[in-house]
């Protein structure tokens, strides 16, 4: 009966591996994604359940394996973004371009506006140039990338039971027709959580991950964090705070650069998706006498 | 001598029997998204001697029965328990707002049988 929780509906909820029905503030739209998954579900069980036969280990549905995915596991969640878009598509100067975490650039000072109408050069990856015997060499300000999204991406893992095993952690980002020309770049990093998030504990605590061309088309971008090391394979963090940039390439004029950056940073949507073991549901296949 | 029991009514037999739970009459359907329901399948029903040999048994059931039909003070009759399962999927928002989509083996009896 609807109401308070009986000890039947308690003991259900249990072995649904729940301590109390969620209540959901604003259900979201079913993903695609795991619509896809639990319909395949449903036809592999009724499929089983038609044949009645003793199949063969082989043509058996492992019992705990997202064969779409091709990762044992028996829960699939989708968590959504929580963290909040930065600067919406303005141009600013780029942050570590040439540099990798530990390059005075990634730590370096808070960032100003660069000019966009003076071209986008790459500064070369050793800052310090050889000096002429006896010459002296003038240095120019190195120009850097014009950073174009910088967007914090922050996770709630808590719903992951402790005994849970990641087999799958991947970062799912959808943005409107991808770069609109060559030398877009996107990057990583890893941040504090929230409670450390502030303009300046934020560029001295991160931590780059990983950097890679955005290509032009280049809708859906998908990361796996698993293989980035950022998470083990024991028991996920219980919050997970990242820092995604989009540094604009060179080619265009600012204002079609601007534009870019700002239909760019609107639709640019991220999530998490995570597949896990969890071993005291998921008993070995017994193989048929 | 013991004269064997009267064979018990066909319903009373060790059999599946069907129960469908609706999310909705729990309330639980504003938080599980799919499917609608679920199979509470129960095994119910006796396993006599001598029907239990066609009742999916296991040989220790079968002389069980017996050692019943000839001292029921002494041996119990066999438990009539699932004995084929079937795993299900379930698709529903956690207490994160998290759409999951999570796989339960061995939870819906499609076979009974006398152990």
């Amino acid at each position: 009966q609807p109401g308070p929780l009986s000890p039947q509906a308690v003991a259900l909820l249990r072995a649904l591996g729940l301590s109390e029905p969620p209540a959901p503030r604003q259900p979201r739209p079913v993903p695609p994604l795991l619509w896809r998954l639990f319909r395949k579900s449903q036809e592999k069980l009724a499929a089983a359940k038609e044949t009645q036969e003793p199949q063969g280990p082989e043509q058996q549905a492992q019992p705990c394996r997202v064969e779409e995915l091709g990762v044992p596991g028996n829960i699939v969640r989708l968590v959504p973004d929580r963290g909040k878009l930065r600067n919406q598509g303005k141009l600013l100067s780029g942050s570590r371009a040439g540099g990798g975490a530990d390059s005075p650039q990634a730590r370096g000072p808070p960032r100003h506006r660069l000019n966009p109408s003076r071209p986008v050069t790459r500064p070369p990856r050793a800052p310090c140039l050889p000096f002429p015997p006896g010459g002296s060499v003038q240095f120019e300000e190195p120009a850097l990338a014009p950073l174009c999204v910088e967007k914090p991406l922050f996770f709630n893992l808590s719903a992951l039971a402790p005994q849970e095993q990641p087999t799958l952690v991947r970062l799912e980002l959808a943005c409107a027709r991808g770069a609109p020309g060559p030398g877009w770049e996107l990057s990583l990093s890893l941040a504090p959580g929230p409670q450390l998030w502030g303009w300046q504990a934020h560029w001295h605590h991160r931590q780059l991950l990983l950097t890679q061309p955005l290509l032009p088309g280049q809708d859906t971008i998908h990361l796996d964090l698993l293989d980035l090391g950022l998470v083990g394979p024991s028991a996920l963090p219980r919050n997970l705070s990242l820092v995604l940039e989009i540094l604009a390439g060179g080619g265009g004029d600012g204002n079609g650069t601007e534009a870019a950056c700002t239909s760019l940073g609107r639709s640019l949507e991220a999530s998490l998706l995570v597949v896990t073991l969890h071993p005291q549901q998921c008993r070995p296949l017994a193989r048929r006498r | 001598r013991t004269v064997a029991p009267a064979a018990p009514a066909p319903d009373r037999i060790c059999r599946p029997h069907q129960l469908y739970v609706s999310f909705r009459d729990v309330g639980w359907h504003d938080w599980i998204i799919a499917p609608r329901g679920f199979m509470a399948n129960y095994c119910r029903g006796s396993c006599p001697f001598p029907l239990a040999t066609q009742l999916n048994s296991v040989n220790h059931a079968i002389l069980q029965s017996l050692m019943h039909s000839v001292a029921p003070a002494q041996t119990p009759l066999p438990c009539c328990i699932p004995v084929r399962l079937s795993p299900i999927s379930v698709l529903f928002y956690d207490n994160g707002d998290n759409v999951v989509l999570r796989h339960y083996e061995d939870m819906v009896v499609d076979e009974c049988g006398c152990r």
